[in-house]
C-alpha cells in the first residue's frame, strides 16, 4: 500500500543556501527532489517563515530534515474557530 | 456591533479618535472564514483612497471578483491549498472557491472590528440598534483560511505571509490549536514575523473554560483575547405548571406558543438512548415528544443542533439546560422552534418537578431585549483560563472583552443557526466566543495605533492592558460566570478593555523583537530553533543570565521554585504622557505573599524610560499544591492608572 502522505511545512535556512543556486525556491525544489520524486510544493513562504509546504510521507520527512540548511520539518495542525 | 460601543464609551469620545487620515489609514486584517461584501457594514462612504501603502489584492474567484472590494472591504483573498491537499478539493456546491464567506464567522469578525455605521440593525429585532465596528474607519482586508473541513496551519502562514507584504497593520485571527512550543506553533511563528514589522496580532484566548490552563495563542507577542458579557441579554422565563419561574434566554422569533399551559417532556424519559438527555439526531422517541416541549440536556452537539432535533421530532418546543461544564452561563440562540436556555440550578429545579409532578406542564414567555443588565462584564464560563502551560510566568489571557451574544454582519450563505435546514437569511446575528472578544480588540487596538501611529505593536497592547479595570463602578470586583464569585488574573487577566482610558495610558511597557529573542535565550531555544521562529541566526549572549520573567511584560507571572522564597523582577516604563511623577501601589491578596517596589516614586520627562523592581516574598507556601495568589500593581501620576495583575504560584 501507499505509504500515507500528509502535509509538513519545511523550515528552511534562507542563508545557507548553496552557492550553486540562483533562488532560494529552485534550491527548495531540489531538496525536495532529493527526497520524493512525486512531491510538490503547496506554498513557498518568504515573510512569515522561509521555507514551503508540501505532503511528504514520514520517512520522506525524516530523511528532508537531515539536510543541510532544514531546519525543521513540522507536521501540519489544524486549528479550529474560537 | 450594537450596545458594545456604548458599553465600551467609544460613543462619548467619538472625537477623541482622529476621524483624521491617519484613522482610516490603519488596516486590519482577518484571518477567518471569508467575508460577505454586500453586507452594510463594508460601506464605504465617507471612506477616502485607499492607504498609498496598500499592497494587497481582491482576488477572484466563485462568486467574487474585484469589484466586491471598496475603499472599506480594501483587500480579499482565500487559501484553500492546505485545506485541498489534506481532504481533496472543496464541494463547490457548499464552498466557494474565493474570499466569499459561506459561514458567517468571518463576516462577523471583520464588521465587529472594523464595520461601517449601518443603522437599523438587528437579528429579528433582537439588539437593535446602530451597528458598527469598534474601529468604524480602520480598513478591513479577509484572508480567508478556514474551510468546512477546518483551518489548516500551511493555509494560514500562507495567509499570515501575505497579509505581511500586503502591509496590514493590525492581524486578528479568531482561530486557535492545541498546546505546542512556540517554535512548534505555526500561528505563533507567523505572529513573530508579523510583530516584528510592528503588525500587532491579536486571538483568541479559546472557549475552554472554565477549566485551568486551556488557553490557546499564549505566545507573549501575541495579544491574548479572553471573553467576558455585556450589558444587555435577552430574557424568556420558563413558568412551569407549579407557578415556580426560572430565567432563561434566548433569540426565537416565530409562530408563538399556544397561551395554555403545554405539557412538558424530560427528552431522557423520551428516548431509548442511553444519552437521550442530550437530543441528539434520531434519539428521541416522537411519540413521546409530540405536541409537547420537551427539557434537553448541553453536551456533545451543538445547542441549536438539540433544537432541530425536538422540532424534527414533532416537539413544540424546548428548554435547555446548562450542565455542571456551563454552570450559570447564559448564551442565547435563534433556534428554530420556541427554546431558551437556563443555567444549571434552573435546570436542575425544573427536572425535579418534572420528576415528580404527575401531568407537568410549562409555558415560556419571551421578554425581548433588556439593558442595563448587571452585574457586566462577567467573566464568561467558556473563556480559557490561564495559567499559561507553556511559559507560567508569562500572565495570560491578557485581557477580556466582550464575547457573549454580539450582534454583527453575517453571510446571506446560511442561516443564523448555520443548520443546513435553517432557510432564514440575515444581515446580522448574535453568536458567542472568545472569536468574538477577539476582533473587538483588533479593531480597539486598531484605534489605538491611528491615534498613536509611531507606537509598536507592544506598546499598543500595554495601553489596552494596564488601562483595563477589575472592578465596576460600584467597586466590587468583576464577577466570573463559572463561580458567581470574583475573577482572578487567570480568568481576566489585566482586566476588562477600556479603550477611552487606553488611548491616554500615562506609561507603557514598551518591548522590542530583541528583548522577545532574549526571552527565547531564557527558554534555551537552539539556533535552529531561533531560525526557525525568528528566521535569523541569533546568538544568546553567553556571560548573561536570561531570565523569562525579564520580559518587559505589563502583568506578573510569579513562579516560587521548590525552595525560593524571594522572585524579584525588573521592569522598564516609557512615558508617552506629559512629564509627571507616578507613585507605586501594590496589593497582595495573600499575607504570606511581601511586595516590595523600588523606587516607589518615579518621575519621568516626556518620552523619558525609567526601572524599577518588585520583590515578591513568600513566607511559605499555602497548603495546597500548584496552589495561585495574587496581587495588583499600579503606578498612578493622579490622573493615570498605569495597572498590572501578578499572579503568584507555589
Amino acid at each position: 500500500a501507499e505509504p500515507e502522505r500528509t502535509t509538513y511545512i519545511v523550515h528552511v535556512a534562507k542563508s545557507e543556501m548553496p552557492e550553486a543556486f540562483e533562488h532560494h525556491t529552485v534550491w527548495y525544489q531540489s531538496s525536495l527532489k532529493s527526497v520524493s520524486d512525486s512531491a510538490e510544493m503547496i506554498y513557498t513562504y518568504d515573510n512569515a517563515i522561509h521555507g514551503y509546504a508540501t505532503r511528504l510521507t514520514a520517512e520522506e520527512a525524516r530523511l528532508l530534515e537531515t539536510q543541510e540548511g532544514i531546519l525543521a520539518v513540522l507536521p501540519e495542525a489544524r486549528y479550529e474557530l474560537h | 456591533t450594537t450596545r458594545t460601543p456604548l458599553f465600551l464609551g467609544l460613543d462619548k469620545s467619538a472625537d477623541m479618535f482622529p476621524d483624521s487620515s491617519s484613522a482610516s489609514d490603519v488596516i486590519i486584517g482577518v484571518l477567518d472564514t471569508g467575508v460577505w461584501p454586500e453586507s452594510k457594514s463594508f460601506d464605504d462612504a465617507g471612506l477616502g483612497p485607499i492607504p498609498s501603502g496598500w499592497k494587497g489584492e481582491c482576488e477572484t474567484g466563485t462568486n467574487f471578483t474585484a469589484k466586491n472590494c471598496n475603499r472599506k472591504l480594501i483587500g480579499a483573498r482565500y487559501f484553500v491549498s492546505g485545506c485541498e491537499a489534506m481532504l481533496g478539493p472543496i464541494n463547490e456546491t457548499e464552498e466557494s472557491r474565493s474570499p466569499r464567506d459561506d459561514d458567517g464567522h468571518g463576516t462577523h469578525t471583520a464588521s465587529t472590528a472594523a464595520g461601517s455605521v449601518v443603522s437599523g440593525a438587528s437579528l429579528f429585532g433582537y439588539a437593535a440598534g446602530t451597528a458598527r465596528g469598534m474601529a468604524t474607519r480602520a480598513r478591513v482586508a479577509v484572508y480567508k483560511v478556514c474551510w468546512k473541513g477546518g483551518c489548516f496551519s500551511s493555509d494560514i502562514l500562507a495567509a499570515i505571509d501575505k497579509a505581511i507584504a500586503d502591509n496590514v497593520n493590525v492581524l486578528s485571527l479568531s482561530l486557535g490549536g492545541g498546546v505546542a512550543d512556540y517554535f512548534r506553533d505555526h500561528v505563533a511563528i507567523g505572529a513573530f514575523s508579523a510583530m516584528e514589522k510592528g503588525i500587532l496580532v491579536s486571538c483568541s484566548a479559546g472557549n475552554a473554560g472554565p477549566t485551568s490552563g486551556s488557553l490557546s495563542n499564549v505566545a507573549p507577542w501575541i495579544t491574548t483575547v479572553g471573553a467576558g458579557t455585556l450589558d444587555r441579554d435577552f430574557p424568556a422565563y420558563v413558568s412551569l405548571g407549579n407557578g415556580l419561574n426560572y430565567s432563561g434566554v434566548s433569540l426565537y422569533r416565530g409562530s408563538a406558543l399556544p397561551d395554555s399551559p403545554l405539557p412538558f417532556v424530560y427528552a431522557g424519559n423520551a428516548s431509548n438512548a442511553t444519552n437521550g438527555n442530550l437530543c441528539v439526531t434520531g434519539t428521541l422517541s416522537p411519540e413521546k415528544v409530540a405536541g409537547k416541549i420537551v427539557l434537553c440536556d448541553r453536551g456533545l452537539t451543538a445547542r441549536v443542533q438539540k433544537g432541530s432535533v425536538v422540532k424534527s421530532a414533532g416537539g413544540l418546543g424546548m428548554v435547555l439546560s446548562n450542565t455542571a461544564a456551563n454552570g450559570e452561563e447564559l448564551v442565547a440562540d435563534a433556534h428554530l422552534l420556541p427554546a431558551t436556555a437556563v443555567g444549571e440550578k434552573a435546570g436542575d429545579a425544573i427536572k425535579k418537578y418534572l420528576f415528580t409532578s404527575a401531568k407537568p406542564t410549562v409555558k415560556i414567555v419571551f421578554e425581548g431585549t433588556k439593558v442595563g443588565i448587571q452585574p457586566s462584564p462577567v467573566v464568561a464560563a467558556f473563556s480559557s483560563r490561564g495559567p499559561n502551560s507553556i511559559t507560567p510566568q508569562i500572565l495570560k489571557p491578557d485581557l477580556i472583552a466582550p464575547g457573549v451574544n454580539i450582534l454583527a454582519g453575517w453571510s446571506k450563505s446560511v442561516g443564523p443557526t448555520g443548520l443546513p435546514v435553517d432557510g432564514r437569511r440575515v444581515d446580522f446575528n448574535i453568536i458567542s466566543g472568545t472569536s468574538m472578544s477577539c476582533p473587538h480588540v483588533s479593531g480597539l487596538a486598531a484605534l489605538i495605533k491611528s491615534a498613536h501611529p509611531e507606537w509598536s505593536p507592544a506598546a499598543v497592547r500595554s495601553a489596552l492592558m494596564t488601562t483595563a479595570y477589575t472592578v465596576y463602578k460600584t467597586g466590587a470586583k468583576l464577577q466570573d460566570s463559572a463561580t458567581g464569585k470574583p475573577s482572578t488574573p487567570l480568568d481576566h487577566g489585566s482586566g476588562h478593555v477600556d479603550p477611552v482610558a487606553a488611548l491616554n495610558p500615562g506609561l507603557v511597557y514598551d518591548l522590542s523583537v530583541d528583548d522577545y529573542l532574549g526571552f527565547l535565550c531564557a527558554l534555551n531555544y537552539s539556533s535552529s530553533d531561533f531560525l526557525t521562529l525568528a528566521r535569523r541566526k541569533f546568538q544568546c549572549d553567553a556571560s548573561r543570565r536570561y531570565s523569562v520573567s525579564e520580559l518587559n511584560y505589563p502583568s506578573f507571572g510569579v513562579v516560587f521554585g521548590s525552595g525560593s522564597s524571594v522572585v524579584k523582577h525588573t521592569r522598564t516604563l516609557t512615558n508617552v504622557g506629559p512629564a509627571g511623577t507616578y507613585k507605586a501601589s501594590v496589593t497582595s491578596e495573600n499575607s504570606s505573599v511581601k511586595i516590595s517596589v523600588e523606587p516607589q516614586v518615579l518621575s519621568f520627562k516626556e518620552n523619558e524610560k525609567k526601572s524599577f523592581s518588585i520583590t515578591f516574598s513568600s513566607s511559605g507556601s499555602p497548603q495546597r499544591v500548584n496552589a495561585f495568589g495574587f496581587g495588583r500593581l499600579e503606578w498612578s501620576d493622579g490622573k493615570h492608572v498605569v495597572g498590572t495583575p501578578i499572579s503568584i504560584n507555589w
